[in-house]
């Protein structure tokens, strides 16, 4: 472990943050987490140096700035990260809208359930098995994704989003979502535009 | 013409009534627009009658009210046609989408400028070359369209469908267009709503 980058390490010392933090730790010193991890603490050390991190003496790191200080590194929760399930029309046409790279957002992966799509690339993105993106959202640790399947489909994707750690949904779909309070969804209802577009003329004429 | 179908007449009616309009005539006999078309009077007034108009003793018709009972019988200005311009991926998908469909809406025809469009079927819709979107727009009296073209191509689309008498437009190109004070615009903007996605994450953490 001495020898692997530290960007390998850091993985490792998020998932043992994460499980510290929820057994209600606060704090932590860099010697316990070397101990758990069977790490060379100097190792631990410097790694924490390295990302910015700053311990207290006696009382080590700050679990949160500690874990805020990997994700900063890793690029993790990346809000300009987005990844897409339902690659039929509307999603097809998203993964190709240049107007979301010009202003700096990245469809970085696509899901469908279609085995014909699996594999595939569209606009340069990677479309995967729906069943790969639990996995691949937590590890690429992306915080937003798109829905655009069908509205029966809807719920059950997004219920994987939840699971994945998604915090922000944006869905196409016409189907109103339940999904916990920490996490947001826009609701895009192209419906609802043209009627208000059809009211302003009627009240026009 | 006395064997031409009431259906085939309405619309030279239509013509003569507007330009009638447009020189200040509020009220008109059917005896006038009988002289004007060279039509049998007698047929005039049975058509008026066949669509519900009723004119007055020694007045005639209330001009605005026989052009809406033309319209009516017609079917034209229907709110829920509309006509887009720009077949690609986002137009595409808004052809393809089953949504409008459900909820009485109809797209039905197509303009782009690509030449390997025209002529092609999208979803039962007709793709047609640009250059017959007025001619066509302006004869089937359709009244919304929607713009899905790349922005540099917008305003000039928006001009031609303001030529062809369109009063609401529907714009997903993300340029603001110049129209007149009786055309509404609907402007479909879908950076904002990813920006506004972000902004409610930011203040979730
Ligand atoms: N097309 C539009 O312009 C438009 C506009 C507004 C809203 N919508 C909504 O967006 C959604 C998609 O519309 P569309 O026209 O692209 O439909 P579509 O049928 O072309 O695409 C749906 C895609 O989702 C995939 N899919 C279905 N179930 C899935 C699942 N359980 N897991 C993963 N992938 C799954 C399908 O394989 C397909 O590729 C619909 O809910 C529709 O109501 C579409
Ligand atoms: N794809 C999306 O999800 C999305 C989302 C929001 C906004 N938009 C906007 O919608 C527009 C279309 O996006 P797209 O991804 O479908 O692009 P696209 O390049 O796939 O489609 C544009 C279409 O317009 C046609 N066209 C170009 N100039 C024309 C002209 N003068 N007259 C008639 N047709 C013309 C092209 O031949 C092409 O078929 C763009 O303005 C884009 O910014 C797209």
């Amino acid at each position: 472990t001495f020898s692997a980058p530290l960007i390998r390490r850091l993985p490792e010392y998020h998932s043992y943050l994460e499980s510290a933090l929820s057994q209600g730790l606060t704090t932590i010193s860099s010697t316990a987490i070397a101990a758990h991890l069977n790490i060379d603490p100097i190792v631990v050390r410097k790694d924490c140096e390295a990302i910015g991190a700053v311990g207290r003496p006696r009382i080590g790191f700050d679990i949160p700035n500690l874990i805020a200080a990997i994700y900063e590194y890793m690029g993790w929760g990346n809000l300009d990260e987005l990844v897409i399930v339902g690659c039929g029309s509307l999603g097809s046409a998203l993964i190709g809208y240049n107007g979301f790279k010009k202003r700096g957002f990245k469809i970085i992966a696509g899901f469908d359930n279609d085995p014909s799509k699996a594999g595939i690339l569209i606009n340069g993105v990677s479309i995967f098995p729906i069943n790969k993106m639990v996995n691949l959202v937590k590890r690429l640790h992306v915080e937003i994704g798109i829905i655009a399947v069908p509205p029966q489909a809807a719920q059950e994707i997004a219920d994987m989003m939840v699971e994945a750690g998604i915090k922000g949904i944006w869905n196409f779909s016409p189907c109103a979502l339940k999904v916990p309070k920490t996490v947001i969804v826009q609701q895009e209802d192209l419906i609802t535009s043209l009627v208000i577009l059809q009211k302003g003329m009627k009240h026009e004429r």
